[in-house]
């Protein structure tokens, strides 16, 4: 199947979602 | 018994693997205990705000003192030499300057969980090794013969951690590691 990739950014921006705190 | 494998909560954005926080540090006192009995599991995650719950509330390595290593490794793989995907494997293994530790850890590990590598299912973790003088990152991979994979490791390793081009870099393979009892 395919696989999962995320750019350094959208890890970064994921950091400051309330899912995150 | 073993906790279950973490899930990816709702709205959650899932990785493509589970990892686990790991941590070991070598105390002053009590010096004949073994590796394994030093290595304390903080947590493991799925998602990447999971991991950022538990990245957030652990100190950066930078700010660490004394003999002390993180490590960040795939769901069902130990931190060790010994480890059945690790025994035929070797690490990256790059010196750092004091200072840069805690910038570097934090971009190999979010290239790692954002499978920025592309070599499949051969990264098998990340090591941070907090030292008195000098700190060093290792990125461990589970087929140490296999050139084209870790010049590939190697290439992205550069790119991400934006390092000197005089920085030391050596792969070191587990096997050698056993032989001479020492990861460096």
């Amino acid at each position: 199947g395919s696989r999962i990739f995320y750019e350094r950014n959208f890890l970064m921006q994921c950091r400051s979602s309330p899912l995150a705190k | 018994p073993p906790r279950p494998p973490p899930k990816p909560g709702p709205g959650e954005n899932p990785l493509q693997y589970n990892y686990g926080f790991w941590y070991s540090r070598k105390s002053q006192g009590n010096k004949s205990a073994s590796y394994d009995q030093n290595l304390k599991l903080i947590g493991t995650f799925a998602s990447v705000e999971q991991f950022w719950r538990h990245y957030c509330h652990i100190a950066r390595p930078g700010d660490l003192t004394g003999h002390t290593d993180y490590h960040l490794f795939k769901e069902g793989i130990r931190p060790m030499w010994e480890d059945n995907a690790n025994k035929n494997g070797g690490k990256w293994i790059i010196r750092l300057k004091k200072g840069l530790a805690s910038r570097c850890w934090e971009n190999l590990i979010l290239a790692m969980l954002g499978e920025q590598f592309m070599v499949g299912e051969e990264i098998c973790g990340a090591v941070i090794s907090i030292r008195y003088s000098e700190d060093i990152l290792s990125l461990w991979n589970r087929t140490a013969s296999d050139g084209v994979t870790t010049s590939r490791i190697r290439d992205t390793l550069k790119r991400i951690l934006n390092l000197p081009p005089n920085t030391i870099m050596e792969y070191k393979t587990h096997g050698d590691s056993l032989k001479d009892n020492s990861s460096f």
